[in-house]
């Protein structure tokens, strides 16, 4: 714990900066100014990998919070704590506990967590206290709640303070994390969410940000836990340092993002916040350790309080949206899990879709146009009992045919949340795993096994709640798989009573920028909300026609200068924000001379001058001194910097070695990662200019009609394809040559061989896989048209249909027009692991539009 | 009635009719009118000072009354949550 702060003179307004707090950035790492934001790595790109939330994006766009109300539903809040005084506002506080007005805590040195989730998300910046919050304009409240009884009335008027004036709810808490409960809010809390997102923020929705959970040490899943898996919540996750699951952490599928947290005592950083100064340490109001899952959802609060300054007309469904397409899985993809979904987004039970990025959040949120209306579709309820095997690994299997009620008015095109809503019995139940996969082919794990919860054995209409789905098709067939995992002993098979799915989504595209759309360049959105937003003020950073009320006007407070330069005596002067700083902040450079600070050009992180970046913001590449969304053909990324491919005929290679070309210029051909103008034995040249296997047994090919056949080999009846010449050694044998007798192929339904374990041919309903015969192609293999082998995916690719048609590529390809490459190519982006197509005649591009 | 649960003597009481009836039902079966419950309209919480405030048993005979009575739509006696900080 920290103590900077040095008495009551500052708060009376005698030290300048406390002055120009409201409005300061605070860049300066000298502490003096904001003493303990040096120690903020999560938001100063000092994560162990350089990643942070981009949260300084965001402020240097001008977006702080100002106008955005957030209050922290906890143990109340320390209403004036010198580094959240400023941003006080009573009308988000109260206290339920007392039934009074006044929310602060009882002082018993144990309800300081309110206090310190406040300061994450509004503590002040440019003063000489604490750190800063990541909204540090925004008005900040506490609910004080949770010392004392808490019933389903208390949560229920807790959720539903003054919902017209307090735009974001922050909680971190929830039922016990013990790895055995399984509980959720109650009617009266469950009418507060809905009220919430119908009514509050006069109609565009009140925001529910929740601490996914905290049960890492008693293997809990966030899916048990009614306010993490419901709609109305977004439910944030953490990240340690390092970019790893901390452990705390809940695995589950309701789970949407996450922000930084803490990790180890030791070896990993915590959160720098506020802290309450109570009478057992009276000094003490700064920490650097505030920890666990409770740490992330203020983070996120603020983010979102940056998303709504951006654009006050979101909709508690915007925001969900802007989540998922903002959140980034690369800070995060060194912890394993991760999987992509049908329409191409990663997504992983431990992290949602990834670390939020407030900047990419404000970004598109001054250009978002709004969701469509949410509909509903719910499915039959198939009633039905069904065994669940008792046997270790026993599974009970179903389906569902839906149609996403097409043809009515509550038709889904577009998936958002899905929820599955189980009725079973298994004792115990801890040991079950639960699967859904979507008609798009996406697994995900409605619950993991709880070794804990053997205390019961009923699932009564829970509404497991997944968002892995989330754009995806709505009509086809669902899978629920249900399956006895869990270690402990089963006397006897559990029962699935009934099942049933509620899908939420649009019929018609979400993804709406205002005045167009971004896969329907001619769609306009015609809503009144959006009529009323054009005919206001145009911001700074946004295009003349994203126009949206409010904007100009936070803009131009947040420009005002607060300094003027004369007062800047050894510091560096930085004129467009009007402050002084000890170092150029990153995006500016240094003019030693003249002792300013000027801006680089647009998307680096640093530079020479004003032409020349030496590093760009995240997710894009140093092409010599340019910032680039991808590097250019014939180059590979190294370190976030382009570098030449080292063969000339490489049109992308993935790293510096002669064989790791992914694609060659035209006129050469790609065979074990080097390009040759013609393809080896057995192999032959494919459209997509790669070298691809023969059928087994062809020496040469045209397409899969082989030409010629290897030795041992010859022309079938119709000459297509080549079989084995006819040996003394009848099916299943070769003839060993040594010895001269039949010896046995050893590989299991293998029908032909050229020795122990070289299959050639398997029996019929199998394939031939490196010398084996497979019952299926595995992942990262697929089946020749023939239907006779199984062969190796592209390079870089982890499941194809074909050697030319690539489905998902490993972590470290992108998906651009079914062929993984290391990077995206000319006119395409990088759409969260996919290559996606620049507006036409657009070069390069760093997202649609 | 559940064994494991802890009743206290708030019941959330759906009036429709609105403030003025739910204070004539408060008054009528001796329970102090605690007011709407935040944002839900026409959502009353009562305290029952006869009530225990902690019990593991509900309290039959004021579920009788309340669900005896047209103008209470729906009633919930508080139940104590388990709800832990993160």
């Amino acid at each position: 714990d920290f103590h900077y702060y040095e008495g009551n003179s500052q708060a009376s307004g005698q030290n300048p900066y406390f002055a120009t707090s409201a409005f300061g950035p605070p860049y300066s790492t000298s502490g003096f100014v904001d003493p303990l934001f040096k120690e903020q790595w999560y938001l100063t790109g000092g994560s162990k990998d350089g990643f942070d939330m981009n949260v300084l994006s965001a402020w240097k766009r001008g977006f702080t919070g100002k106008g955005v109300v957030v209050s922290i539903l906890d143990d109340g809040i320390q209403t004036n704590h010198p580094d959240l005084i400023l941003n006080y506002d009573p009308r988000a506080s109260t206290d339920i506990n007392d039934n009074d007005s006044d929310p602060t805590p009882q002082d018993n040195g144990d309800n300081k967590h309110g206090t310190r989730c406040a300061g994450e998300v509004a503590a002040t910046a440019g003063n000489n206290i604490c750190g800063v919050g990541v909204a540090y304009n925004a008005s900040i409240g506490g609910v004080r709640m949770l010392d004392g009884t808490v019933n389903d009335a208390v949560e229920a008027k807790a959720l539903g303070l003054n919902p017209d004036h307090v735009d974001i709810y922050s909680a971190s808490w929830g039922p016990e994390d013990d790895g055995k409960t399984v509980d959720g809010p109650g009617p009266l809390a469950r009418r507060a969410f809905i009220y919430g997102v119908t009514n509050g923020r006069r109609g565009l929705g009140s925001i529910f940000i929740w601490a996914s959970g905290n049960g890492g040490r008693h293997v809990d899943s966030c899916n048990c836990d009614g306010y993490t898996n419901s709609i109305f919540t977004l439910s944030i996750s953490s990240a340690t340092q390092g970019g790893y699951k901390p452990w705390y952490l809940e695995e589950c599928a309701s789970t949407l993002a996450t922000t930084y947290s803490s990790g180890t005592p030791t070896l990993d950083k915590s959160v720098a916040t506020v802290d309450m100064d109570g009478r057992l340490r009276p000094d003490h109001i700064c920490t650097v350790e505030h920890t666990g899952t409770s740490a992330s959802a203020p983070l996120a609060a603020g983010i979102a309080a940056l998303a709504l300054e951006a654009n006050p007309n979101l909709t508690w469904r915007d925001l969900q949206h802007l989540v998922v397409m903002t959140s980034r899985p690369d800070p995060l993809v060194k912890e394993e899990g991760w999987y992509v979904n049908g329409v191409q987004r990663k997504f992983s039970h431990k992290f949602g879709y990834g670390l939020m990025d407030a900047g990419k959040m404000v970004d598109l949120a001054v250009d978002w146009g709004g969701v469509p209306p949410q509909h509903i579709c719910k499915s039959r309820e198939i009633r039905e009992d069904r065994e669940i095997p008792g046997a270790h690994l026993g599974k009970v299997k179903v389906f569902m045919d839906v149609d996403g009620c097409a043809g009515t008015n509550s038709e889904i095109r577009y998936l958002e949340h899905v929820q599955c809503k189980i009725s079973l019995r298994f004792f115990p139940r801890g040991n079950l795993r639960i699967l859904l996969t979507s008609p798009m082919g996406t697994t995900s794990v409605l619950l993991f096994e709880r070794p804990r919860d053997v205390s019961s054995s009923n699932f009564d209409d829970w509404p497991f709640l997944s968002v892995h789905f989330w754009g995806e098709q709505a009509h086809g067939r669902w899978t629920l798989e249900i399956i006895n995992s869990g270690s402990r002993r089963i006397n006897q098979p559990g029962i699935l009573k009934k099942w049933q799915l509620i899908l939420y989504g649009t019929d018609l595209n979400p993804q709406r920028l205002r005045s167009r759309s971004l896969s329907n360049p001619t769609f306009q959105p015609s809503s009144s909300q959006f009529r009323e937003a054009q005919s206001q003020g145009s911001p700074r950073f946004v295009p003349q026609d994203y126009l949206y009320p409010g904007a100009s006007e936070s803009l131009s407070q947040v420009q005002k200068p607060q300094m003027v330069r004369s007062q800047c005596q050894i510091e560096y002067w930085i004129s467009d924000l009007a402050i002084c700083v000890n170092d150029c902040p990153d995006g500016y450079f240094a003019d030693v001379d003249k002792k300013e600070c000027f801006s680089c050009p647009q998307r680096c992180k640093s530079c020479y001058n004003s032409t020349s970046c030496t590093a760009c913001d995240h997710n894009l590449v140093l092409f010599g001194t340019k910032c680039l969304a991808s590097c250019p053909a014939g180059h590979y990324e190294a370190d976030s910097s382009c570098e030449k491919c080292p063969v000339k005929s490489c049109a992308a290679c993935a790293g510096p070695m002669g064989n790791e070309c992914v694609q060659c210029l035209k006129g050469t051909y790609l065979e074990n990662g080097k390009c040759s103008p013609k393809c080896g034995t057995g192999r032959r040249q494919s459209s997509s200019g790669s070298c691809i296997a023969c059928p087994v047994g062809c020496k040469s090919c045209d397409e899969n009609v082989c030409t010629s056949c290897i030795e041992n080999f010859t022309p079938s009846s119709d000459s297509s394809s080549c079989e084995q010449s006819n040996t003394v050694c009848p099916l299943g044998l070769f003839l060993d040559i040594e010895t001269g007798q039949c010896q046995a192929c050893q590989a299991e339904n293998c029908q032909r061989c050229e020795g122990a374990g070289q299959c050639l041919q398997c029996a019929h309903g199998f394939y031939v896989y490196l010398g084996t015969c497979l019952d299926q192609c595995s992942g990262g293999s697929y089946l020749t048209s023939n239907r006779k082998e199984c062969l190796d995916c592209p390079k870089l690719c982890t499941k194809c249909k074909s050697a030319e048609i690539c489905e998902e590529c490993r972590t470290d390809g992108m998906l651009q027009e079914g062929k993984c490459l290391p990077h995206c190519s000319e006119g395409y982006y990088n759409d969260v692991g996919t290559c996606s197509r620049c507006s036409q005649s657009c070069k390069t591009c760093i997202g649609p539009g | 009635s559940d064994t494991n649960s802890l009743y206290s003597n708030h019941f959330a009481v759906h009036v429709p009719s609105g403030a003025a009836r739910a204070a004539d039902i408060a008054q009528e079966y001796g329970f102090i009118n605690m007011g709407q419950i935040g944002s839900l309209a026409n959502y009353y919480l009562f305290e029952h000072p006869k009530v225990r405030k902690r019990s593991i048993s509900s309290s039959d005979e004021h579920h009788t009354l309340l669900q005896d009575e047209p103008d209470v739509h729906w009633f919930e006696q508080q139940v104590e949550r388990k709800r832990t900080k993160r």
